[in-house]
């Protein structure tokens, strides 16, 4: 497979978990959804959220015109079960013996059970931090992988006095999540609280060394004619054998138009 | 002089922390915020391959190469903000996010930032109740010259200022609040455009968090003595 990142952004499906009988260890293994999805199950809007796959497939009405927000119902009515969606796909490929695959979520609201061929996982709580999960050992060898995610919503997530105010009444700030989601002088509440898989899903290919969040730093001297740059990596042997490796940093600047100095 | 190879020997099952020796630059193009010059970025590339295996894993970033101070000014008590050491009136504007049900698109990202620009901002304040924003939103920032100031996630209004007051200790685990803190730095902290982590709206985070933040974020000593203006005797490299 080639070294890299791909994007897993389309031919989501989602499916209300209140709607779906199956455990995910069935949904990623004998009895995945069905493609074109058949109720309960609907195109799904990956990376977004439940209110943002719900408007897509016109379940409820857009809530940014007119007072249509006041006819979603409240999560705090409504009960986290009614936010709380299954979200799945499905997706190819086939790593050779020193390959690593990674499968990499940026961003989930907020918190998550994750299904891969039948392989159950529990992503940690928090609405700001990446998960990345090295499933090499879990592929399909017929290269198909069934994933399914069950995503639950903000621990907390209050409910709004009829007065409205600055952040309802505060209990979201009980969670490391958004706060404007229960409403704000300027915003009205968001009836799922943003609850999903709100940023980029990845699989990324690597050999047996992985390189991890590199930071880069300038320093001056000289009044500036003077530069280093500084970098500093972190590498992950994930083999069972020492690594003899050659790790290479290059620097190269567009000159006008398409000429590069390297 | 921008390209360097290292030889590194890892351990099986292990992860190793590995820092380059300093790259040498003389009079790079610099990065401007929107107004001051222009946005240079360069491309860095850092790649790893295995003796025996071949091209292992390679990352790549647009790097712009500045300097941002900002300090408290004794006479007024506002931040004064130096790029590259010129000071900078700074032109802000708040943002939320860019769609309250989260349909974040890198276009819309472009339309959004380049629409500041266009404004003649040259900063966006990322405000507590929103979001830790996306690569992408930096990016554009990056390209346009935008800096940004971006506070974590407390609002004076849920955390312990607010009518009822609530939740005075901040958010129930601040273990996991600096779980999420110390990731974001890491997804953002290289984009030229970042200026300033700020640690909430209208409220200083709860102590605990908010003496970990700063001991997390404090300038390396490294960068304390080229951080100055004065001119160095002797190169601390």
């Amino acid at each position: 497979a080639p070294i890299g990142k791909t994007k897993l952004d389309a031919g989501w499906l989602a499916a209300r978990s209140t709607d779906v009988k199956l455990t995910g260890v069935q949904l990623t293994t004998t009895h995945p959804p069905s493609s074109p999805p058949s109720p309960p199950w609907m195109e799904a809007a990956v990376p977004g959220t439940v209110l943002g796959t719900l408007l897509r497939n016109k379940l409820v009405p857009d809530p940014f015109y007119g007072l249509k927000n006041e006819t979603i119902i409240d999560i705090a009515d409504s009960g986290r079960d009614y936010y709380t969606f299954w979200f799945f796909t499905s997706f190819k490929c086939s790593p050779s013996t020193h390959q690593h695959l990674d499968l990499n979520f940026r961003a989930i609201n907020y918190s998550a059970d994750l299904y891969l061929n039948g392989h159950g996982k529990s992503l940690p709580k928090g609405m700001f931090r990446r998960h990345s999960l090295d499933v090499s050992d879990i592929l399909n060898p017929a290269g198909i992988n069934l994933l399914a995610v069950l995503i639950h919503p903000p621990d907390n997530p209050g409910r709004i006095p009829p007065e409205g105010g600055q952040g309802g009444d505060h209990e979201i700030g009980k969670d490391v999540a958004a706060q404007y989601v229960e409403g704000w002088d300027w915003m009205a509440p968001i009836r799922d609280r943003n609850t999903g898989i709100w940023d980029e899903v990845s699989i990324s290919v690597t050999g047996p060394v992985k390189i991890i969040d590199p930071h880069l730093v300038s320093s001056f001297f000289d009044d500036f004619k003077r530069a280093y740059l500084h970098s500093t990596a972190e590498f992950e042997n994930r083999s069972s054998w020492l690594a003899e490796c050659s790790i290479t940093i290059q620097v190269t600047a567009e000159l006008e138009g398409s000429i590069c100095l390297i | 002089e921008h390209l360097l190879s290292q030889d590194l020997k890892i351990p099986p099952k292990t992860r190793s922390q590995y820092t380059f020796p300093p790259l040498f630059f003389y009079k790079p193009q610099l990065w401007w915020p929107n107004g001051m010059g222009k946005q240079y970025l360069y491309n860095v590339e850092i790649r790893v391959d295995v003796k025996g295996y071949g091209e292992s894993d390679s990352w790549r970033h647009n790097f712009g190469f500045r300097r941002i101070q900002s300090t408290i000014d004794a006479t007024t008590g506002g931040r004064l903000f130096k790029v590259n050491g010129q000071p900078i009136f700074i032109r802000g504007g708040n943002w939320i996010l860019s769609d309250g049900l989260l349909r974040l698109s890198e276009k819309r990202y472009h339309t959004d930032i380049r629409f500041h620009a266009d404004m003649n901002f040259n900063m966006i304040r990322c405000w507590g109740g929103g979001l830790a924003e996306r690569p992408e939103f930096y990016h554009y920032c990056d390209i346009y010259g935008l800096l940004v100031w971006q506070e974590f996630w407390i609002t004076g209004d849920c955390d312990g200022r607010g009518i009822p007051v609530s939740n005075p200790d901040g958010p129930l685990d601040h273990d996991l609040f600096l779980v999420c803190a110390r990731d974001t730095v890491k997804l953002l902290r290289n984009h030229a455009s970042l200026a300033l982590w700020v640690g909430g709206n209208e409220q200083t985070p709860p102590d605990d968090i908010n003496t970990a933040l700063k001991n997390d974020l404090r300038l390396h000593p490294l960068f304390q003595t080229c951080d100055k203006d004065v001119e160095l005797e002797e190169d601390p490299l």
